[in-house]
């Protein structure tokens, strides 16, 4: 466990307090991508069998269990609870375009042709493209609640750090993943353009409005 | 074993 791994962790902790926060408070999920949030639930799940299987640390299985706890709360408040709210309109994102194809990559490459670890690296690769569904959306509608911005952010930042944390390990332990690397490079590519846009407007203190 | 250090990660 280094920095960048920890603040990592606890960026992607707050982006999913802060997006259920939102929904709960406003008793709405507009301009959230349903969409999105069903494939973190899916990342999760599939990521996080080894919890039937193995035990690392106390950290580990607790950050594991509130993070998928908290993507089915999500998932239900969307879908069931606020569902009225929801903007299926807008979220019209083709997520078979992404699952079908990152399904077959995790089959062909992978570090063991074994159930469990092709459903890791199909959880890696989705995770990478797992928000352009809600990215989408804000195209499409050309605006962002400034809350939606903050969950954005800190979403974006913790595969930031994590890509440190790679850099730290690759150093210090001599360890590296490539699956997790690139799948983590490409993560972070997809938001450039909103870092440049949450930087350049939000912290200026002004909504995230994109020109028609 | 190379993929199972990465697990200890979330």
């Amino acid at each position: 466990m280094n920095i960048f791994r920890l603040t990592g962790d606890l960026s992607h902790l707050a982006a999913i307090i802060i997006l259920l926060l939102k929904i709960w408070k406003s008793r709405s999920c507009a301009g959230i991508s349903g969409k999105s949030q069903i494939l973190f639930a899916i990342v999760f799940t599939a990521r996080y069998l080894d919890l039937l299987t193995s035990f690392i640390s106390v950290y580990n299985t607790s950050m594991k269990v509130i993070y998928i706890g908290c993507a089915y709360a999500t998932v239900y408040l969307i879908y069931a609870k606020f569902r009225a709210t929801y903007d299926g309109n807008h979220d019209s994102f083709r997520v078979e375009f992404l699952v079908v194809p990152v399904g077959g990559l995790a089959v062909l490459i992978n570090h063991t042709f074994s159930p469990l670890e092709i459903l890791w690296t199909f959880s890696i690769y989705l995770e990478s493209v797992a928000i352009l569904p809600q990215l989408f959306m804000i195209s499409k509608t050309g605006e962002a609640e400034t809350i939606t911005t903050h969950y954005l952010f800190c979403l974006g930042m913790y595969r930031t750090l994590y890509l440190f944390n790679w850099v730290w390990r690759f150093y210090f332990e001599g360890f590296f993943d490539m699956i997790a690397i690139v799948a983590g490079l490409v993560q972070t590519v997809l938001y450039c353009d909103f870092f440049y846009l949450y930087v350049t407007k939000v912290l200026k203190g002004k909504k995230l409005s994109l020109p028609a | 074993k190379q993929a199972n250090q990465t697990k200890d990660e979330l």
